[in-house]
């Protein structure tokens, strides 16, 4: 009963709020991008997607360390407000039109916050297999290789460090699925033969055998591609 | 027909299925 219209949104975010409120307002935008119809989303989009990025390179940027938690947590319901918004052609081709939110969304991908960096991936995954954009894969591989330069590290060490470290199957599944959708995504053999080495080089090698160890359903479904299309990469070499 | 929804939702469940995938 406390829903706002589109606009009133749009007020909020603009009005700097921050921190607890900043947050309930996220997560209620959030309900209302899921729950109201397409013309919704368009009326509170013409503004408001801009507004949310806007605000998530802040908050990524912001060096408020004492509010670092929320700082967080407000990045990643951001995120989610982000996935509620695209679940529509207007909203998907929106995002798909914004250099901007594909360079935010690869900067998502750090482990220090695991739950976003495993929605950032899956966002991104889906993004890298949308038929609509055939410039898409070369622009997340461009924005995952900006956001490693800028941390001065290689272009895929986050993506495999997610695989390595943290206990979380989601965010093992959400790395396997990105590593997936942008090999899957190159027509060329040469360039996957590339993509592929790269990854395997930046320790995806030395994971493979202790991923296939877990022995998880949604894990093993995305091993089982990894290894089919080696295999039939290595055929067709 | 910018009022299709559902988008990201199918494209997840594709990509969690490994569909997407056999597709390409």
């Amino acid at each position: 009963d406390n829903a706002l219209s589109s606009q009133e949104y749009i007020y909020e975010l603009r009005s700097g709020i921050q921190d607890e409120r900043l947050l309930n307002c996220l997560e209620s935008l959030r309900v209302s991008l899921k729950s109201n119809p397409v013309s919704w989303v368009e009326s509170f989009g013409h503004e408001g997607m801009g507004l949310l990025l806007h605000l998530l390179k802040n908050l990524q940027t912001s060096c408020r360390s004492r509010h670092e938690s929320m700082n967080k947590r407000n990045q990643h319901e951001i995120i989610r407000c982000l996935k509620a918004f695209m679940n529509n052609k207007y909203g998907l081709m929106r995002m798909l039109g914004e250099e901007l939110g594909i360079l935010l969304l690869a900067r998502a991908v750090h482990p220090s916050y695991p739950p976003m960096m495993a929605d950032a991936l899956k966002l991104l995954s889906a993004l890298c297999i949308v038929e609509e954009d055939e410039s898409i894969h070369e622009r997340i591989l461009e924005a995952l290789t900006q956001c490693a330069e800028d941390d001065s590290r290689e272009r895929f060490g986050y993506i495999v460090e997610g695989l390595a470290l943290w206990q979380s199957i989601h965010l093992k599944v959400g790395c396997m699925q990105l590593i997936n959708a942008l090999l899957t995504s190159v027509d060329e053999l040469d360039f996957r033969l590339h993509l592929r080495s790269e990854f395997m080089r930046c320790g995806l090698a030395d994971t493979l055998q202790e991923l296939k160890d877990l022995q998880n359903d949604e894990l093993d479904v995305q091993l089982r591609v990894f290894e089919e299309n080696r295999e039939d990469d290595f055929v067709e070499l | 027909d910018t009022e299709e929804t559902g988008v990201m939702d199918t494209l997840l469940e594709a990509l969690q299925s490994g569909a997407a995938f056999r597709e390409r």
